[in-house]
């Protein structure tokens, strides 16, 4: 799983 | 972006957008609680800062564009145009009381150390819990309009169609942000006892009222 701090939602 | 994702976020825009148009056509804000709403400015200016440092996409900048400027809007309303109707009586609850155990988790658990990153992090514990005061001001005169109770089933069920977002997400793009999943169990959950009083009296065309 990645762990993604790239916030791409509202 | 998935249909939850998208029904998600128009609820949510569907939610502010009755919210404005029932006080600007009532000329009141009789039963909203200005506290949720000075909540909700203060998510989204912190969790938008991004709009100045980092482009995801038209739709994602409108929309964030959107929620800031009609949040503040209704702000203006409550607080200034129509503070005549404002039932401050009603709406006491003490919000530092949210704003400063969401403002300490951030520092504790957060994805980076860094002040966007901590404010991203603190719009998603604040938002979790945001709808407090209007819950509790709905509970303080045990009734709600039943325009408020649309606004406030479109507010709460928006967080649970990210929910599904996130699951779908998890097993397409095996993406998964556990601090916005944990934060939007906690906000779905805080709903639940209003969605059950939606479903058994809102939508038989009663008005939302609790049991003395």
């Amino acid at each position: 799983v990645t762990v993604r701090i790239e916030h791409d939602e509202l | 972006m998935n249909i939850f994702r998208l029904l998600g976020d128009f609820s949510h825009l569907g939610a502010i957008i009755i919210l404005l148009l029932k006080i600007w056509k009532t000329r009141s804000c009789a039963g909203v609680s200005g506290k949720s709403v000075l909540l909700y400015a203060i998510v989204f200016t912190c969790r938008y800062l991004d709009l100045f440092t980092h482009f995801v996409s038209l739709y994602n900048s409108v929309m964030k564009i959107i929620y800031l400027v009609s949040t503040y809007f209704t702000l203006f309303l409550i607080y200034r145009k129509f503070k005549a109707t404002y039932d401050r009586n009603h709406d006491t609850f003490r919000i530092e009381f949210l704003i400063l155990p969401s403002a300490v988790l951030a520092l504790l658990w957060n994805h980076e150390y860094s002040v966007l990153e901590i404010l991203w992090t603190f719009s998603i514990y604040l938002e979790s819990v945001a709808v407090l005061p209007q819950l509790f001001m709905v509970s303080k005169t045990g009734e709600a309009e039943t325009i408020t109770s649309h606004y406030l089933f479109a507010l709460g069920i928006y967080r649970f169609l990210y929910i599904l977002n996130w699951i779908y997400r998890y097993y397409t793009e095996n993406f998964i942000d556990w601090i916005s999943v944990v934060a939007g169990v906690v906000q779905t959950v805080l709903y639940c006892d209003f969605f059950y009083l939606y479903i058994t009296k809102v939508l038989k065309g009663k008005k939302l009222s609790l049991p003395a």
